[in-house]
């Protein structure tokens, strides 16, 4: 329940949305896998060319045993020499195997590839949900912030304190003019709105709250 | 420096604050937009993880046939032996000096180690093993474990992921229609009043 406090008790806030960061936190560290990690080296399918990334994964089999360098055959002519013994002469019934043995083989190799790519596919799905509870956390923490700061009495949103137009130690282009708002529990914080918008029009008050909304955003983020 | 009334002042903060509780409104509304997107990306997994199955069958299925076949044809390995041995000790020094290539060019370390080893593994090999392509076959059975040990990982993190995230989305915030909170009215007014008669605008913000 979002209302576990008496109804004239002000509601903490701070209480009250510190699990929902403490869960977005959570999902987010079980979905964090390490994708780079040895787990995720992506198994040799091909013979591999120069330059290509998975080079990387045939070092590693000659490495490991020596496997890898049987990728090599295609490059040596007696090897090759030896894939098309025929030996049906001896063995009628060996000949039709092998064929058989083949045909499974490229099966099998197109259909490991084909699950490679749907597993690549689902590691991306995890690398999206993760970074959409990033966002989450991030819009979640800024709205949960001003909840928490909208509870003071005798607050405005925003507040503005002085609005002048440049002077000369003033950082601000010429003709613009300053604006100090608070806004929330900020310090005063300065902003410039260009000369072609006049204090009469609409526009400036928008302006002074969208820059100063920034500056606030900016400041808690850091 | 220019002259602004008190009350111009105040008329300023009363339509920046109204700009600001639009931005509230629309940062409620992104929260829930954010959550439809994760629901969503979740159903799409969840769609995907049945095709995985379905292709991780297909592929099983070929790999079992290409094992039997395997086991059939290892009972005529004395068949052309004499042949393929003949043809085995041409290709080995070949097959060596190209993989050592290789790896000197592209792997850059441990070329000496990676030699003996080499030497060594192709002694012990058979031609009929590699007649029958078996290094094809191991490396098929090598990604196969590769897979499912991914598959595993991946799924054991989205599963914990996703119970949170169910139990997170339940929560009245997720589901709530938020009020339109477009009139603004100064918050210290609310404040002044039992929040009993004014509990939905608590909840905006």
């Amino acid at each position: 329940s979002l209302l576990p406090y008496a109804p004239f008790e002000p509601l903490n806030f701070q209480d009250m949305f510190q699990p929902f960061f403490d869960m977005i936190r959570q999902a987010q560290q079980a979905i964090d896998v390490n994708f780079h990690g040895p787990a995720f080296q992506h198994p040799p399918m091909d013979f591999i060319k120069e330059g290509d990334e998975d080079n990387r994964a045939v070092c590693r089999e000659i490495r490991h045993n020596s496997t890898g360098c049987l990728k090599m055959k295609d490059q040596c002519e007696k090897c090759q020499e030896i894939l098309s013994v025929d030996c049906s002469a001896s063995s009628p019934s060996q000949a039709q195997l092998r064929q058989e043995l083949n045909d499974s083989l490229r099966i099998a190799e197109k259909l490991t590839k084909k699950y490679n790519e749907l597993l690549q596919s689902y590691q991306w799905k995890m690398l999206n949900t993760s970074a959409l509870l990033e966002q989450l956390n991030e819009q979640f923490s800024w709205v949960s912030r001003l909840a928490n700061l909208t509870q003071d009495e005798d607050h405005y949103y925003l507040q503005v304190i002085t609005v002048t137009s440049r002077t000369s130690d003033s950082d601000a282009p010429s003709g613009a003019t300053e604006v100090s708002v608070k806004l929330f529990d900020s310090d005063p914080i300065t902003v410039s709105v260009p000369e072609e918008v006049s204090r009469n029009n609409p526009q400036f008050i928008e302006t002074v709250a969208e820059k100063a909304l920034q500056e606030y955003r900016k400041k808690n983020r850091e | 420096d220019q002259e602004v009334s008190s009350k111009e002042l105040q008329e300023m903060s009363t339509q920046g604050s109204k700009y600001i509780n639009k931005e509230i409104q629309n940062a409620v509304n992104g929260v829930k937009e954010i959550k439809s997107l994760i629901v969503k990306t979740n159903e799409e997994r969840k769609s995907l993880l049945h095709t995985l199955e379905e292709a991780k069958k297909q592929k099983e299925d070929a790999l079992n046939e290409t094992r039997d076949s395997e086991t059939k044809l290892k009972a005529f390995s004395g068949v052309c032996n004499e042949t393929m041995m003949a043809l085995w000790e041409e290709c080995k020094p070949c097959l060596k000096q190209t993989c050592m290539k290789f790896y000197a060019r592209v792997c850059r370390s441990g070329s000496g180690l990676v030699g003996r080893q080499l030497e060594e593994f192709l002694n012990q090999s058979s031609p009929f093993y590699f007649w029958m392509n078996g290094d094809r076959i191991d490396s098929l059975l090598e990604s196969d474990r590769q897979q499912a040990h991914m598959l595993d990982i991946m799924q054991d993190h989205f599963g914990q992921a996703s119970s949170i995230m169910d139990e997170l989305f339940r929560d009245k915030f997720f589901t709530r229609e938020f009020p339109d909170i477009s009139h603004y009215q100064p918050f210290s007014l609310l404040h002044r009043r039992p929040h009993m008669f004014f509990p939905k605008s608590r909840f905006a913000r």
